[in-house]
């Protein structure tokens, strides 16, 4: 069981949809795979096609401490294992602090699932877009993080508060968390900014910047809204080739 | 003095690049604006031209209770005053709530500026994409809130969960607050799900949707990596009149 950590606090950089179809073309090449929902306004959840306000148990459960089978779900079309986002998660940020290592409770609850042999080939978690508690716990859990980019300024320029929050955490609390790669997530390959940043990217982090980026396509911001994946939403769409070509170098880098 | 948050729990809707180049219209259009950056990652901060590390003092000083006349400095090309975000601001929204009545120190910190006489026509308080202690911060201390817009389906969804706590804000802390206006902030204006969506939230804002819509433009994204608002980098651009124009509709609906 392989587990990563989808983060970037920069807002709106792709986080939920990387998760979600990096979740879904794993599951088509036959992997078993795990979507945890880590972020309260449960973009994950309804991007998978399941109701947040229906969900019996969700990921806020199992930080509290229940057992994670008794709450994942299976996703819309049994494609993949979801623990959803209830909107119980929301007060997390604020309540999670108070608790006794509170930095771990996600580790552990992933280890004892681990050892009931009912894990999954990989674990992917969906982070807030800040670096608050819920964040820190998915740091501590994940061995590994993707870091979904936009080529914009903004986001380049909270890189390297990313990767002092990752130096932090792996000298206090996760010795094994490193970057496992930069995904671009929607690239307009037409303009100048893109491409400076594109190289800015391979100058700081080598071959850790995917070769497959996903080129912005209208096709994968309307998938969301039928609860699919946009390989099944839009199979023949440039979105659903970008994310075709990522499954299969995730599996080459990390299988 | 008026006092108006930008705020969106979902990220990368552009409460930023709103709350950036909003204040450098008003400020060539006359008034006085102070731009509060209360989002860690210090976007307003770089986006306004200033350097973070080297700020004297920024908003996190005003929340340990330094007088605001004291850490506000004027922005690049003095067109407006800028309460930066230091790197210390990160530690906020989970060491914030130990403080008594944590909610008000942004709010109280405001009333004692407008005593002075020295206020501003307008403030404008950029929003981490949370609703954490510092969101709540800017909540408890605005009269009206601007929510910058996406047209995509993921915003949509998290519209509910602005109003609800909105709602929640009013009752308990802040009579006044009211949603004073929906900004879209990058509308692609060929595609089919941005009209739908303008359409949804025309239903449910009614007249609170701005009618002027800011089109996405390149333009718009690159002139944060030179410190400007877009009215400044390229004034001839698709993106600055969009800010002309959503400048002299603000001051319609508010002055
Ligand atoms: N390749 C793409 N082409 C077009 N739209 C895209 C693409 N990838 C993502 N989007 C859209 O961009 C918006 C932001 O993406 P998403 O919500 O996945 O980012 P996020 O990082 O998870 O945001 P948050 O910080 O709020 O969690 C969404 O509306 C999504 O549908
Ligand atoms: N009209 C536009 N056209 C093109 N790009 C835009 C436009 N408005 C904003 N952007 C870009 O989109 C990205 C997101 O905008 P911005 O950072 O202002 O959103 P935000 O809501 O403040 O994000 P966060 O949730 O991280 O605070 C930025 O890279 C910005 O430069
Ligand atoms: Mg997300
Ligand atoms: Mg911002």
């Amino acid at each position: 069981m392989r587990t990563f950590a989808v983060i970037n606090q920069k807002g709106g950089t792709g986080k939920t949809t990387v998760a979600v179809n990096l979740a879904g073309r794993l599951a088509d090449l036959g992997r078993e795979v795990l979507l945890v929902d880590l972020d309260p306004q449960g973009n994950a959840t309804s991007g998978s096609g399941a109701e947040r306000r229906k969900l019996f148990r969700g990921a806020a459960d199992v930080l509290r401490g229940e057992r994670l089978r008794d709450c994942a779900v299976c996703s819309v079309g049994g494609r993949y294992s979801l623990l959803g986002a209830k909107p119980d998660l929301a007060g997390a940020d604020i309540d999670l602090p108070r608790e006794e290592e509170w930095q771990t409770l996600l580790r552990r609850a992933l280890a004892e699932e681990k050892e009931n042999k009912g894990d999954a080939d990989f674990v992917l978690i969906d982070c807030p877009p800040a670096l608050g508690a819920l964040t820190i716990n998915a740091l501590v859990a994940a061995e590994s993080v993707l870091i979904p980019m936009q080529c914009e300024y903004f986001a380049l320029e909270g890189l390297s508060d990313l990767a002092r929050t990752i130096r932090r955490l792996r000298e206090k609390w996760n010795p094994s968390l490193h970057i496992g790669g930069i995904i671009r997530s929607m690239l307009d390959a037409r303009n100048v900014l893109a491409r400076d940043i594109s190289e800015e990217l391979r100058r700081h982090f080598g071959a850790r910047v995917f070769n497959a980026a996903i080129r912005r396509n209208v096709r994968v911001a309307e998938a969301p809204s039928h609860g699919l994946p946009v390989l099944k939403y839009a199979p023949h769409s440039v979105g659903a080739e970008g994310y075709r070509q990522l499954g299969d170098e995730f599996l080459e880098r990390f299988a």
